[in-house]
């Protein structure tokens, strides 16, 4: 009847929405861990450019090059930063793989219930006996069914909401 | 501190800039 048909559009719905939160979610989680990778490789790049600008800067003071006055008249400045930009490089690097790992591993409770949103609203249908109300069941039956697949729904509607919101927070905190 | 990295690397990158520049 109508009020079978009608608790199986709700469940559906519930099951469709919850595919669209995690495929955003999942998009959401890849662009931020593809960025952070691409980062700690502009960062390993960018590490073996200042060994080789150094490099160059002592082959050329020490070998008395030609060119020798072009790194000597920056040799304080050079000599001031070097340091600290080695230092500041790997810093930003433990910080990224840090990131990473909390991103996977903290929001894996998130992460997980919003992959199973979706198996979850369609399971209601089982748990709550929903094809009884194909046949002729008495009124109770009929309302402990509805009440059942509403709250389960209802439930899993807040639930995911939590979930998607606290993984967004997560990521714009990271 | 990837910002401040990033702002070191510019400075490094214009200093070095330089250098290329009266390498030739």
């Amino acid at each position: 009847g109508p009020l079978y048909e009608g608790v199986k559009l709700l469940v559906a719905d519930a099951e469709f929405q919850a595919g669209l939160t995690w495929n955003e979610t999942e998009f959401q989680l890849l662009e931020a861990v593809t960025a952070m990778r691409d980062t700690q490789t502009v960062l390993d790049d960018y590490e073996t450019l200042i060994e080789e600008r150094l490099n160059a800067r002592l082959l050329a003071t020490r070998s008395k090059s030609l060119y020798q006055h072009c790194y000597l008249q920056h040799n304080y400045v050079i000599a001031n930063f070097e340091q600290e930009l080695t230092f500041k490089l790997q810093s930003c690097r433990a910080m990224l793989t840090k990131t990473l790992a909390a991103l996977q591993n903290e929001s894996n409770i998130e992460l997980n219930f919003i992959r199973g949103a979706a198996v979850e609203a369609r399971n209601v249908l089982n748990a709550c006996n929903v094809a009884e109300l194909r046949g002729q069941e008495s009124n109770r039956d009929i309302a402990g069914i509805t009440m059942c697949v509403l709250s389960r729904i209802g439930a899993l509607d807040q639930r995911l909401s939590a979930a998607s919101e606290n993984f967004l927070d997560l990521l714009a905190t990271e | 501190s990837c910002e401040e990295f990033d702002e070191l690397r510019q400075l490094f990158d214009s200093v070095y800039d330089d250098i290329s520049e009266c390498v030739g």
